[in-house]
């Protein structure tokens, strides 16, 4: 059996709001240490790695491991249905071919119960290696979020280019073209609202823009983006879920022809 | 002009 309750069940509910523009469907990973998930788009050219720890739970157990093939599509329709305080217990009895949402209103007068069928899933998995990355910019989530939106308009491929001063985000296309440039913060009030920049190396990496503002929709889930880079090789967008995890998208640069 | 790579050209599939 599998148990996994979550006092906050909005916190799942943004997870999946933030995957499913991406890929629709994906094998979850459930063992004793948490839940994971490793999915591709469709193209092949982005990957998203999820992972949420048991002790980030308020109860877990998981007596087996299990890989369960959701529709994060049918489970994103099935969470709206959850109010904005709900606790979210989601279970899976042994032998069962269906995974359970229970919603459970603060005031514990309303108790909602759904069952999602699961799904026989081809999962291909990638190794991603451990990289030492020559910049991580870290700056506020809703900022990067505007950035890629805006950047949109101009052209389908967006530059990011990054020395120890600041991070700057360019695009160009048939209307015209931009940029918009971010120096270090030097002094904020807040740490969320601070744009910090760790560099060992200059980089200028160029993206599909279309794929950077749907990892956005991960945004929702923290204050802060990271994003780690290094030249020829894939963006690691990263948006912190909690203590408990964290939502990390890879995308493949594009390369000049 | 630009070449969209592919992910799995970076991370081995295993």
């Amino acid at each position: 059996m599998f148990e996994a309750r979550l006092a906050q069940g909005s916190i799942f509910a943004k997870v999946i709001e933030g995957l499913r523009e991406l890929v629709t469907e994906a094998t979850w990973e459930c063992s004793g240490n948490g839940i994971t998930l490793q999915a591709m788009d469709s193209s092949h050219v982005a990957l998203v790695s999820l992972v949420l720890r048991s002790d980030g739970f308020e109860t877990y157990r998981c007596d087996r491991n299990m890989s369960l093939g959701i529709s994060l599509t049918s489970m994103s329709k099935v969470l709206k249905m959850m109010g904005k305080d709900d606790t979210l217990t989601i279970r899976v009895n042994d032998d069962s071919d269906a995974i359970v949402l229970s919603m459970e209103s603060q005031n514990q007068e309303e108790f909602a119960e759904y069952e999602l069928r699961l799904m026989d899933l081809d999962s291909e998995h990638l190794g991603i290696p451990d990289t030492d990355y020559s910049c991580v910019v870290k700056m506020p989530s809703t900022k990067f979020s505007r950035i890629c939106r805006d950047m949109a308009i101009l052209g389908d491929s967006v530059t990011i280019c990054s020395t120890k001063d600041g991070v700057k985000f360019g695009a160009k296309g048939d209307v015209g073209q931009g940029s918009i440039r971010l120096n270090q913060s030097t002094n904020v009030d807040k740490e969320e609202d601070a744009v910090s920049i760790e560099l060992r190396e200059a980089v200028a990496l160029t993206f599909a823009v279309r794929y950077l503002n749907m990892f956005c929709k991960a945004a929702p889930l923290s204050n802060q983006v990271n994003l780690s880079m290094s030249e020829d090789t894939p963006l690691m967008c990263e948006f912190k879920v909690g203590d408990m995890g964290h939502i990390r998208f890879y995308l493949a640069p594009k390369i000049e022809d | 002009y630009y070449f969209q790579s592919e992910i799995a050209y970076y991370f081995l599939y295993y």
